[in-house]
């Protein structure tokens, strides 16, 4: 009873003596996959010249590529039914979330909410996810161009030009507005999102995007004001879902996990909408 | 059509490079958010209205006595579901939910209603009860300052095949009978 795991037929998450997830078992086949949040600390400079310049609306500058952690063992409590498992993890006072897997859900979902981030250290934070995995992915991934095709990503590389990073995170984030993935020859991962974010694939097999953000200097690329949103004399709160999906890999000629991925992308962003009304009606007037 | 033109109209400021980048300042995106709640709100107008339309189609009894009926549905939107609050469901005795599936195939879904005890009971259009789970909101949400709610748990049911481009209904009423509140698993502690 010291491992925890939810799941069903199709896909079976496994969460350490931690609370951390540590693996997911998709149609038989276990993947060693972890999940964690993370953050990065912004520059900050006197925008004098490039060197000197902040973090800020414009552009994501971590001040290393060093992460840091948010919690070393997350508190979890664990809910089971006949429609859905779901393990509630508390990280930190301002970092929690709900794993979930529904009966017929061939997904798993991720429920994070983060926020207020603090800023009482007069360090800026840009807040990850990143879900590690044992997938060999040389380097490569995949983003989405707004919804549509997806687009190879090659770390620390352009296609057009030779390129010398020097700005080794941040020069390997990618746009993405619902999907982001990486593959080996035999397991595909895919994360979609419900927002457009910001992700990369810094090691192989692990995928990360960055799901809030709060900043104390500007970057001098315009706007004049710093990311420091503030409501009822806080910081935001921000809460969204990413749906995991694992399977066999594209290379493995089975579009199984590909075409799945597609109906889950469009189930979710155009999820049904949902008129709720106040009724006098007893349930047969109704009918 | 003015209400549809207002989303059109925000929908098109929206398509400003600060907009979509988040790059805009401050008040500006006080702004943006301001003209989306409008918009949401004049095109909810809209919903209402065609789905008031679609629902009260002249039935057999109605033919009978001559005259459509008189029903008339609110079909609020809810547009603080993600995080667990909704007047109607938290307040109502009984409710009525309607899922409109926009894609082109038909679609299941898990619905989760925020809802303040753990005593509904949920019926299709064909008298049927759906089977329901409860999980508790989590405490981070419930304990959020700006959250205002009576929800503690959600409702969840399955709701199978809503047709393409079209919807499905469901009658939410309480009940005098007392259901289990949701309980961590013991082993998982």
């Amino acid at each position: 009873s010291s491992l925890v795991d939810i799941g069903n037929q199709h896909i079976r998450l496994t969460f350490d003596t931690n609370g951390f997830l540590a693996s997911v078992d998709a149609e038989g086949v276990t993947h060693m996959i972890s999940q964690e949040f993370l953050y990065y600390e912004a520059a900050t400079g006197n925008n004098k010249i490039y060197a000197n310049r902040s973090s800020g609306a414009y552009i994501f500058r971590p001040k290393t590529d060093a992460v840091r952690t948010v919690a070393v063992a997350p508190e979890i409590t664990v809910y089971r039914g006949e429609l859905v498992e779901e393990v509630h993890q508390k990280f930190n006072e301002w970092i929690s979330q709900v794993v979930r897997v529904y009966k017929e859900s061939r997904h798993a979902e991720f429920e994070w909410m983060v926020g207020p981030i603090p800023v009482e250290d007069n360090i800026g934070k840009e807040i990850i996810t990143r879900f590690s995995s044992d997938i060999k992915s040389e380097g490569i991934f995949y983003t989405d161009s707004n919804g549509r095709e997806m687009i190879k990503r090659l770390k620390d590389h352009r296609d057009t030009w030779r390129v010398k990073l020097l700005e080794h995170t941040a020069g390997n984030y990618y746009p993405v507005t619902t999907k982001i993935a990486l593959e080996d020859e035999h397991t595909r991962m895919a994360i979609l999102t419900d927002r457009a974010q910001g992700g990369s694939s810094l090691s192989d097999g692990a995928l990360e995007l960055m799901i809030h953000r709060r900043l104390l200097h500007d970057d001098a690329f315009g706007v004049d004001e710093s990311l420091n949103e503030t409501a009822f004399g806080q910081g935001l709160v921000a809460r969204g879902t990413h749906y995991l999906i694992v399977g066999p890999s594209q290379l493995d000629q089975s579009p199984t996990t590909q075409s799945l991925e597609r109906f889950t992308q469009l189930e979710k962003t155009l999820a049904p909408w949902r008129f709720f009304s106040e009724t006098n009606y007893s349930y047969s007037e109704w009918s | 059509l003015p209400h549809l033109n207002f989303m059109r109209e925000t929908m098109g400021v929206m398509q400003h490079h600060d907009a979509v980048t988040g790059t805009e300042k401050q008040k500006v995106a006080y702004d943006y958010a301001r003209h989306l709640s409008v918009g949401m709100r004049t095109c909810e107008a809209n919903s209402r209205s065609v789905l008031n339309i679609l629902t009260e189609g002249e039935s057999p009894r109605d033919k009978r006595y001559g005259k459509p009926r008189p029903v008339k549905f609110e079909f609020k939107t809810c547009s603080l579901l993600n995080i667990s609050m909704c007047d109607v469901s938290e307040q109502s005795e009984q409710f009525t939910l309607t899922l409109y599936n926009p894609l082109g195939h038909s679609v299941n879904d898990y619905v989760r209603v925020p809802v303040a005890d753990v005593n509904y009971e949920v019926k299709d259009y064909k008298d049927v009860v759906l089977d329901i789970q409860y999980v508790p909101v989590p405490e981070a949400v419930q304990l959020l300052k700006f959250r205002k709610s009576l929800a503690k748990y959600e409702l969840i049911f399955y709701v199978r095949d809503i047709p393409a481009f079209g919807y499905k209904s469901f009658y939410i009423k309480k009940t005098d009978g007392h259901h289990m509140k949701p309980q961590p698993d013991p082993d998982n502690m």
